[in-house]
């Protein structure tokens, strides 16, 4: 692990001091190979290092702890605080229903957590009602209403057009009494123009409440490029970063929050409806730590 | 004649940057640059790009021969198992592929082995429909391996050429799912021995260091032969490919090239290379 490797590296600096900038070059080169590896983004990893410097050089050696165990900290600590505000919640609308939308790459998870968000809101009591908005994908409308059947939860259809859908969704859900929309988009390239303006009309047509990029916590370098784009489109309130059951160690977590400045509000962790979850910064600190 | 320069450092921080950026890796990044320190030590240049055509080269090289392409004229049918991790690009990818043996005069048959997401044997269907060939499914719920079973037995039935077999996007590190997708190998290949001919993984373009894993633990369970690296059409560089081809030896065969048809290529070794610099 980086804790691990870092100690071997520091133990050859036993003894009182301080931390100076020539002692700690070793083992933040240590750390920093070890974020690249995680898929932290170029750039992040630098400023991140940079921060930790700073925050080290100068400290007291605190006697009966190994220099390493000090740096371990520091970073440990950074690196929680920077992802931190684990619990960020929904922006739920104090009059009208609350409008959710769900954004990202193509794949990246968007459908299945469209229905997971709204089987979690369903348990808090809410009555949500999912608007099936990519009519682009074949069998993107059914793979919805599959899942709507599955957890009982009405599937707004329409076959018109994306922006068309979306807005005769909300006056159908007003109609209804449903108090939770959630719209799932077609998956998308950050680059391509015409789609990221059809995001922008469906933003500017129905205002939602929420806007939520799904992301791939698998993905390496590029979640910036696409993170930042999507948020200088649309502006989006949170991340949800899914497959997280894998074995990844999701640095796109640090390089997304770290660009856009935007909170991780969810994780998804595994297929079923049921495995969507809160966010910990500590948790995903220790992993991407290694 | 120039006047000739050694290598200054600004332009190495931004040669490790432009590779760590492609997502080839700190570990290669840091022998790629070492090396090129090596070889050009004290030596002069008269412009950066030598240095660029040089690392290139080396890229080139430690990539290797690309093995002849796959031949689907030489069993029949020519079994193709398709695996990967969730939202790859699987079933699209399998879409494309059948289109263009369709157009190469081949009779394809797909095989909906996914029988586990919601509507993806339908999501198979429209490709079917879309490509002009046919297609065996069952209903959700069914196991795998009997659909595979049953692509492979009607594949024999109807003198197809090419059996390309649909599975359900898994994580590696998931041990039951891997079982099961070496049941549908194995049944595959008691039905018809030989095959599967090809084993395709797809993997995603923007995936990070984490597709080594994929692959390792992939080609271990089910005896990857080739790749296919897709949403090669956003900003992804994939430079993931690099090691999977030299340090896994599975050699990239195809890439995805966006969702439509025809978006679909054989991978070339140049094309990436210059990419990884552009
Ligand atoms: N293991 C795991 N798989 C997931 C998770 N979230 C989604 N998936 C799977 O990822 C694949 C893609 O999910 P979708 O919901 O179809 O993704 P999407 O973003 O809607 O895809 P497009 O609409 O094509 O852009 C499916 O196989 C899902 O079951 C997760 O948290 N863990
Ligand atoms: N831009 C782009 N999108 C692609 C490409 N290949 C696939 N996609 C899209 O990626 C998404 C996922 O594709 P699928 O074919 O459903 O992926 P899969 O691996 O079969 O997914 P699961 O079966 O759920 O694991 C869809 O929206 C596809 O249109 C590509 O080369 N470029
Ligand atoms: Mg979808
Ligand atoms: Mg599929």
């Amino acid at each position: 692990t980086v804790a691990q490797g870092i100690n071997n590296v520091l133990d050859k600096f036993k003894g009182r001091g301080t931390l100076n900038e020539e002692n700690i070059q070793e083992g933040l080169r240590e750390i920093r190979m070890a974020l690249l590896e995680a898929d932290v983004s170029y750039k992040v990893a630098k400023e991140f290092i940079k921060k930790v410097t700073e925050k080290a050089i100068g400290q007291e050696v605190i006697k009966n702890i190994r220099p390493g165990q000090q740096i371990v900290k520091i970073v440990n600590d950074e690196l929680v605080e920077l992802m931190g505000g684990d619990n960020q919640p929904i922006n739920y609308n104090k009059k009208n229903a609350t409008i959710i939308m769900m954004v990202g790459l193509q794949g990246a998870g968007k459908t299945t957590t469209t229905a997971k968000l709204a089987m979690k809101l369903r348990k808090e009591g809410r009555k949500p009602i999912m608007v099936a908005a990519d009519l682009q994908r074949p069998a993107a409308v059914e793979q919805l209403k599959t899942l709507g059947r599955q957890l009982n939860i009405e599937v707004f259809t329409d076959e018109s057009t994306p922006v068309r859908v979306c807005r005769r969704a909300v006056k159908y859900a007003n109609e209804n009494n449903f108090d939770t929309i959630l719209f799932d988009t077609a998956g998308r390239l950050h680059i391509d123009d015409e789609l990221m303006k059809e995001l922008e009309k469906i933003k500017k047509k129905t205002s939602p409440d929420e806007i939520l990029f799904v992301c791939d916590s698998m993905v390496g370098q590029d979640a910036v490029k696409s993170a930042q784009e999507f948020n200088n489109r649309l502006e989006f309130n949170g991340v949800i970063l899914t497959k997280l059951d894998s074995d990844t160690r999701g640095g796109a977590a640090l390089s997304i929050r770290g660009v856009t400045g935007k909170p991780i509000k969810f994780v998804g962790m595994g297929e079923k409806l049921d495995e969507l979850e809160a966010f910990h910064p500590d948790r995903m600190t220790s992993r991407i730590l290694g | 004649v120039g006047l000739g320069r050694t290598i200054d450092d600004d332009f190495l921080e931004e040669l490790q940057s432009t590779l760590l950026s492609a997502d080839v890796g700190a570990l290669i990044t840091t022998k790629l640059i070492a090396k090129l320190e090596d070889d050009w030590v004290g030596k002069k240049i008269d412009d950066n790009e030598q240095i660029i055509n040089y690392l290139k080269q080396e890229l080139h090289h430690t990539m290797g021969k690309n093995p002849p392409d796959i031949d689907f004229n030489q069993k029949k049918p020519h079994v193709i198992l398709v695996v990967g991790v969730n939202g790859s690009g699987k079933t699209t990818t399998i879409g494309k592929l059948a289109n263009s043996l369709v157009k190469d005069g081949k009779k394809v048959l797909l095989g909906a082995s996914d029988t586990f997401r919601a509507a993806a044997a339908e999501q198979l269907e429209v490709w079917a429909n879309r490509v002009g060939c046919q297609i065996v499914r069952q209903n959700e719920g069914a196991a795998p391996a009997t659909v595979a079973y049953d692509a492979a037995e009607a594949a024999l039935a109807r003198d197809i050429d090419v059996l390309i077999i649909d599975t359900a996007g898994r994580l590696h590190n998931k041990k039951n799912l891997m079982l099961e997708l070496e049941k549908v190998f194995n049944i595959i290949n008691k039905k018809i021995p030989g095959a599967p001919h090809e084993v395709l993984m797809v993997i995603d373009a923007c995936t990070g260091q984490n597709a080594l894993n994929q692959v390792k633990t992939f080609k271990k369970d089910v005896k990857v032969t080739g790749i296919v690296a897709t949403k090669l059409d956003g900003t992804a560089k994939g430079g993931v490919l690099l090691a999977i081809q030299r340090d896994l030896g599975v050699p990239i065969r195809y890439i995805g090239t966006g969702e439509g048809i025809e978006d679909f290529d054989k991978f070339d070794k140049n094309t990436f290379i210059d990419a990884l610099f552009s």
